[in-house]
């Protein structure tokens, strides 16, 4: 049965899509069965994997709807033991399409169910909003990852973010935990980084990875190439970092 | 009668608080009356210009479902001929409280009509989606100014952003007008940021500004301090850019 989990921040270009490709794509290296469901209507963790996405038939926008199971619209990538959900534009009518349906926050939870005992893990890749999209992702998850931009803005909507996770755990999913705080982008040349490590530290104790993911051009590079870090630049500090971050997860794993 | 801006874009984290921020600051500085709509429930751009979000009686919430007038939600912030309209978490209630009412992509045009002859200019920074909010502020704009960062990942989403300005424009507001694409965090050091800023300007042509926005980690700091750039540093790169951006857009508002 995989586990899962939701990559998940309000606020927009803190780096989840960067931690989801990028984890989801060593797990896969280190032996894991991995599905990466791309719930952003951008595509970015689709692109992020080399998924052409202008010529899929079909994509999570039809499965949340319930044109299609999950199973029809799994591909592979080019990285062995890393499937993918794609999504397309097409998602972003999602959202205010599910408002007055009845189960509108359980679609993806139930449409899960079929893929769960074929990938050890899975992981969600949300949008930069609060959105049905997201809250889908939060009732489908059993653990979230929280990448926390080391800039001011960023502080900002971690109290709203931590509100809508109780609310989450109180009504539709009594299981969710935090398996971590993930801090990106830290710039080491400037004071801010470490006074925001410093807040998400106080706000959520032992809850933050001890890994902090630098500010490292390479990662932004390797999208353009439709590649995770680990095939575009595995001796950069970036891909040192989240091969780092993986393994201190899967010790996490063990651990628990 | 003021005209009206939005800072659009459902990319997150490529700089349209900062850019709908400094753009206020400087257009004040030059003597313009400004108003700063903060329709993002975060926040930033609020935070951005010193505004105490904890001891806000009314917000843009409030005006969104009808319970204030945008007169009654008007703070003054601490620069001269700036004043804002901040927004607090409640705000993120209003894309699915707003989704059955009839004229719920018309709420911020109509409220917009008490305060127009007030001021020059009025700013409306954009959470990162496409949702209702962002749809108020698009119905209420005249024209909209759509920062891109020159990252991969942000050139994803332009089709989609262009295709849902074309629906606001053939349906809700025939009169809404690009404003200008600004590139921002440009990295001079890559590759990338010259690809990114080509196929902008390949998809955009003469909409692009010619002035571009560096990455300058001083404009990251600012908000730490609740400041626009134009106080917190305003001899850094960052600083110069902006006010020769706001330069630049002055001269198209008499050149029009
Ligand atoms: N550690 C890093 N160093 C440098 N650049 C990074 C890093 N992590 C991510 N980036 C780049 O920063 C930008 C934002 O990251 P990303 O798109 O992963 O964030 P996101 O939270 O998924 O954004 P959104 O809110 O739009 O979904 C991207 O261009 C990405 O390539
Ligand atoms: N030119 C720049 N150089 C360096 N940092 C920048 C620059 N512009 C913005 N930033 C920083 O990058 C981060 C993202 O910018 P900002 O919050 O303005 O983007 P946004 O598009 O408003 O984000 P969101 O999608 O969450 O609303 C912030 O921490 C900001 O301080
Ligand atoms: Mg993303
Ligand atoms: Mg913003």
């Amino acid at each position: 049965m995989a586990t899962v989990f939701a990559t998940v921040n309000q606020k927009g270009g803190v780096g989840k899509t960067t931690t989801a490709v990028n984890l989801a794509a060593y797990l896969a290296a280190f032996g894991k069965r991995i599905l990466l469901i791309d719930s952003d209507p951008q595509g970015n963790a689709s692109s992020g994997v080399g998924i052409d996405r202008d010529h899929l038939e079909k994509c999570l926008y039809d499965v949340i709807i319930g044109n299609a199971t999950l199973d029809e619209t799994i591909v592979p990538s080019q990285i062995s033991g890393l499937d993918v959900v794609p999504s397309t534009p097409r998602l972003s009518g999602a959202d205010i399409e599910l408002v007055p349906e009845p189960d509108r926050e359980l679609r993806l939870k139930l449409a899960l169910t079929s893929v769960q005992d074929k990938y050890d893990l899975i992981f969600i890749d949300c949008p930069p909003s609060l959105s049905l999209l997201t809250i889908n992702a939060l009732v489908a998850a059993d653990e979230v990852i929280i990448p926390i931009q080391c800039e001011y803005y960023a502080l900002e909507g971690i109290g709203q973010l931590n509100n809508t996770l109780n609310l989450i755990k109180h009504s539709l999913n009594p299981e969710l935990k935090i398996r971590g705080i993930i801090l990106t982008m830290y710039n080491a040349r400037t004071v801010l980084a470490e006074q925001v490590a410093e807040e998400a530290r106080k706000f959520f104790g032992s809850k933050v990875f001890e890994t902090i993911i630098p500010r490292n051009i390479r990662l932004a590079e390797a999208p353009s190439f439709g590649q995770p870090i680990l095939f575009y630049d595995p001796g950069s500090t970036g891909a040192k970092a989240y091969e780092k971050l993986t393994k201190e997860m899967l010790d996490g794993e063990f651990a628990a």
